[in-house]
């Protein structure tokens, strides 16, 4: 076998293609990440790329990078933005559109939500295996909680426990009903 | 003195210059603004949980390394995308449905811990904290700003996740105190509640109601709260002499174990 060197490494990967998405639903959009792990590359840049893709009336979940900033540059249309700091305190809650870019910080709780059109985005990452942890969804950290750490967190009953930890089965993109646009602030 | 240069040439012990107080136990803040903690890129502080008393959900962007000086109890960390390991059987429920609703639930792993412990928690992973003994659990927590995995500043922010933080009552200590921002990490609402209500509501797919109750805005309790009737979550023995009695049953069936 031949050794990948910098000579002859790989440097180009495309993420529009939607063949390549790494999460995948019909009705929310599609979301694909290029890393180390598919571009070895970027091991030596410690950088790494995602593409979303969200549709009309469609949500991606709240979550937070773990590992890395992120830069989101908007490549078509236009959706609601909110990132949340460490306080609580939403630092961004705007509509942000084609051409924009938003930093969001690592760690910082952000959701997207494309409410009259398509919303097409990238993200640079500031690390080469960048991690997202969402906060709800069948692989968020709230589904990760015991009911009784979730009844007791937020003083609610086991029931309404298991409602939250298990009604969305999603991972990362959702559909939504459109009610919430109808309570946009900005 | 040039400009970020450490002063080094005199170094002292610290004692913690801030509490925050919570329902079931304390936080000490060592002052990250002393010269000793910004040189080393470091700051400390320590948990003090009552018998009971739950550390609420929350992630920081340094890794953490928390030593346990006295207590036992369990911890949890949720890690990106990890399965739900620890889970109650099904065929186990139906086999009993009739006898009441069985305790049923599947969530990712749960460790458990006792004095003398190191536990390691990586930078971005939530995490939460039992203690399941009777005595005082007290957890001693290295924070890591000056790490690789912090791309942020060099203060640790802490974001929690559930819970009401920011009612924990502070009170000074004798010198000076630590930086507003250390005690801002104790002192602020979860990450829920920078989210709109409506927004929300939809990504769980739940009541606004139930969505209110994530941004704990109407809780009194602080980010270590009491859980009277205690924790349950499905978990392997984690007592010692829970095993030794399970691995004798084994070799009673089985004789003594081969070397």
């Amino acid at each position: 076998g031949i050794e990948e060197t910098i000579c002859s490494a790989k440097l180009r990967q495309n993420i529009d293609n939607p063949a390549r998405a790494d999460v995948y639903n019909p009705q929310a959009g599609r979301f694909t990440t290029v890393n180390s792990l598919t571009l070895p590359i970027l091991s030596f840049l410690r950088l790494s790329a995602a593409k979303g893709v969200l549709y009309r009336n469609s949500i991606m979940a709240p979550h937070w990078w773990t590992n890395a900033h992120s830069v989101l540059y908007v490549t078509r249309g236009e959706a609601r933005i909110q990132i949340v700091d460490h306080r609580g305190q939403a630092v961004l809650d705007d509509r942000v559109r084609q051409g924009q870019v938003v930093i969001v910080p690592q760690n910082f709780a952000v959701v997207k939500h494309a409410e009259n059109e398509i919303f097409e985005w990238v993200v640079f990452n500031t690390n080469d295996n960048a991690m997202i942890n969402t906060l709800s969804g069948r692989t968020s950290a709230i589904r990760g909680l015991p009911v009784d750490v979730i009844a007791n967190s937020y003083q609610i009953s086991r029931e309404e426990a298991r409602r939250l930890k298990f009604n969305r089965e999603e991972t990362l993109l959702f559909t939504s009903s459109g009610r919430s646009s109808q309570y946009g602030r900005v | 003195q040039q400009q970020g240069q450490c002063q080094l040439n005199r170094l002292n012990p610290m004692e913690p210059t801030v509490r925050i107080q919570a329902e079931a136990g304390v936080t000490e803040l060592w002052d990250k603004n002393n010269q000793q903690f910004q040189c080393a890129g470091v700051s400390l502080i320590r948990h003090v949980i009552q018998s009971r008393g739950m550390l609420l959900p929350s992630y920081l962007n340094t890794p953490l390394l928390a030593y346990v000086e006295r207590g036992r109890g369990f911890f949890g960390i949720m890690n990106s995308g990890c399965p739900e390991t620890f889970q109650s059987s099904q065929q186990f429920q139906q086999g009993e449905r009739g006898a009441g609703s069985r305790f049923q639930d599947r969530h990712q792993k749960i460790g458990q811990f006792k004095q003398g412990d190191i536990i390691a928690f990586p930078a971005g992973a939530a995490h939460w904290a039992y203690n399941e003994g009777n005595e005082e659990l007290v957890l001693v927590c290295f924070e890591d700003s000056g790490n690789s995995a912090n791309q942020l500043d060099q203060n640790s922010r802490r974001f929690f996740i559930a819970g009401n933080p920011q009612q924990g009552e502070q009170q000074q200590g004798q010198q000076g105190g630590a930086r507003s921002f250390q005690k801002e990490q104790f002192q602020s609402g979860n990450v829920f509640r920078g989210f709109e209500l409506e927004l929300l509501a939809e990504a769980f797919g739940v009541s606004t109601e139930t969505a209110r109750k994530l941004q704990g805005q109407e809780d009194q309790r602080g980010h270590i709260v009491n859980i009277d009737q205690g924790l349950r979550v499905v978990r392997p023995p984690f007592s010692q002499e829970q095993e030794e009695r399970e691995e004798r049953q084994e070799q009673g069936q089985y004789g003594p174990r081969a070397n």
